[in-house]
């Protein structure tokens, strides 16, 4: 299931996995279901090291200047970014809702402590996602093992770190299966 | 095995690389 279909490049820096993009964006008046999601999200593409990462982040639209209801997606490779997906089924996610004018910021100091594993996690870190709002915009991050507290608690002092929130930032934690109730 | 670990800075470096043009 975890075939890699990209390889770095010569001269190129690996990266510990291989990641792939997704964009998704609501069609208004459209139900929110299931199917509807996995219609809805787009690859945009997967990449094996450091210089690849950068050739398609350069190209994308900032968090920051997206409209209406968008989300970007980055998971590993394999992984498809929603809770049905075998290594996410089990998991939760980190959720930190910001202000408006802060999710470019974040959403670039997150992804870049995902990919040089900052997490120090092993292989519990799934992917993360931006979701543009109407009034605020929200990240996360997902892991496999909602359960196991030491990796939630690890990779929440790995966000305080390397996020740099204002003090007063809310920081909550979901599995997956209380999002789906 | 080695886990390939890169900080922020090593990350936003490569950004302008000739290899990443």
């Amino acid at each position: 299931a975890k075939k890699k279909t990209v390889v770095p490049g010569a001269g190129e820096h690996p990266l510990q996995y291989n990641y792939t993009f997704w964009y998704s964006r609501r069609t208004p008046g459209r139900p929110a279901s299931s199917q509807s999601y996995e219609q809805n999200i787009k690859q945009i593409g997967s990449f094996a090291s450091v210089e690849q990462f950068w050739r398609f982040y350069s190209h994308m639209t900032r968090p920051g200047d997206l409209t209406g209801h968008s989300d970007f997606h980055l998971f590993k490779e394999g992984i498809k970014p929603m809770w049905e997906d075998d290594a996410n089924k089990s998991g939760g996610k980190w959720i930190i809702r910001l202000r408006k004018g802060l999710a470019s910021r974040c959403w670039e100091n997150l992804i870049l402590a995902m990919l040089g594993e900052q997490f120090m996690v092993g292989e519990e870190i799934c992917g993360a996602v931006v979701s543009v709002r109407f009034q605020e915009d929200i990240i996360s991050i997902w892991n496999k093992t909602a359960s196991d507290q030491a990796t939630t608690a690890r990779i929440r002092d790995t966000l305080r770190r390397v996020l740099n929130l204002p003090p007063n930032t809310i920081m909550e934690y979901k599995t997956h299966t209380d999002s789906i109730k | 095995g080695t886990r390939i670990i890169y900080d922020r800075k090593f990350l936003l470096d490569r950004r302008n690389s000739p290899i990443a043009q």
